[in-house]
């Protein structure tokens, strides 16, 4: 399903270059659940970014499905992204002028869902959250939560078969956190590929496998034990 | 040094009234290190505005060092901000395109620092949160718990009584967190009033008292037993 061999990234500030993934190689299995952990600055959103086809590596080469995507032109790039990848960004990224119940709607205006099911699918993914009755707020007029949650449905949405969250539970409370474990559960029995990066290690043991990065290397995989 | 009697918070949206905070009484002492707890949506990040001056409540009274916070213009109010509170945001509300230097001296550019003593405490500021490498990094160019130190190091650089931290940790790794929970332990130690919003229990241990909030309402004080 994914495949990333001798992946690297390196920024550049001015004459400054910081190795922000160095020769990372990894698969994912289809249905996989997969966590990644490690320090803050250790390369995971980085990597997020690589994976969900944001940004391109600096070098190494990354399958998805079997097929390289970096050849890929931009909107080939954009459809595969729309269609198989459901992203929950670590700083949210909404549209911020505009409500919850539209920015869940995103997704279905790129796949050209009509009006009314596209209405009617997001206000389903928002209620999922526990956002039913926030579906007209705005970003800024939402709870730090509430925005990780809208931020969530909109990944839902369009049911990809991959999804890759990168800290979803970090504004939740612990029982808010556990709703959105049960979501993520539920999709992983139903078959979507679930890759997550998190901070914490009960939120991370949901998975079946852990990859543990520090600066920029990834430095062991753990495989979870299961009960 | 913090009094809120009857605090309540409504927002109009439309025609439809929001309660985010309801009656809200409470003090914190001054050099007190008070945790507070609740549920997504359930009003901690407003009532941080409010002891913060960023907003104003719909009712209820202010009492900061004694002093009523509603009879302030915004001029004054503005003051009492910069020497009184330093801020941690739930969303970092760092400036996009200036660098994490001139991020955390901004604080001190209110206070009318000269610029050499200016970058010369932002420097230690951020020396001291672990980022001393990334000062000329803009946010953008920062990973998210880099982004959430540079805005402690911001809210330390002034030297306020007041800290105010709105989830800190929450995109932190452990270690990262218990580095940050360690610089509010001794800001506490040399009498610093806290206040701490979290969902973590083991980082609202460190405080001496917690709030727990529900709905608007703050529903029990809890004394944290001393080790
Ligand atoms: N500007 C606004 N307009 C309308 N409603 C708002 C606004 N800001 C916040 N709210 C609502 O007020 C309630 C309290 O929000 P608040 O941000 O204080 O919650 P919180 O306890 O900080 O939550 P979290 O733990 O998710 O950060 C929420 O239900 C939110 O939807
Ligand atoms: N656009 C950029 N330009 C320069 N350096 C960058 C850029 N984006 C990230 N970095 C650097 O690359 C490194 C990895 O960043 P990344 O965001 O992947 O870390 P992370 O593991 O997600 O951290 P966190 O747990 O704090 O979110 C960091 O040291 C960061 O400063
Ligand atoms: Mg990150
Ligand atoms: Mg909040």
């Amino acid at each position: 399903m994914i495949r990333l061999e001798g992946i690297s990234k390196i920024y550049r500030l001015g004459s400054i270059a910081v190795p922000a993934l160095v020769d990372v190689s990894l698969e994912v299995q289809p249905g996989e659940f997969v966590a990644i952990m490690g320090p803050s600055g250790s390369g995971k959103s980085t990597l997020m970014h690589i994976l969900g086809c944001l940004d391109r590596p600096s070098s190494g080469r990354y399958f998805l499905d079997g097929q390289p995507v970096e050849g890929l032109a931009e909107g080939a790039l954009a459809r595969v992204r729309n269609r198989k990848i459901g992203f929950v960004f670590q700083t949210f990224n909404l549209l911020p002028r505009q409500t919850a119940l539209r920015n869940v709607e995103l997704p279905l205006i790129y796949a050209g869902v009509p009006a009314a099911e596209r209405r009617q699918r997001a206000r389903a993914a928002l209620a999922r959250v526990g956002l039913a009755e926030r579906y007209r707020h705005r970003p800024n007029e939402l709870s730090g939560g509430q925005r990780q949650r809208v931020a969530i449905a909109r990944a839902l949405v369009n049911q990809p078969p991959v999804i890759l969250a990168d800290e979803p539970t970090g504004n939740l409370d612990s029982r808010s956190g556990e709703e959105i474990m049960a979501i993520f559960q539920e999709l992983h029995d139903a078959g979507v590929t679930i890759v997550l990066v998190t901070h914490e290690r009960d939120i991370a043991s949901h998975a079946g496998r852990i990859l543990h990065f520090r600066d920029g290397h990834l430095l062991k995989e753990e495989k979870v034990p299961r009960p």
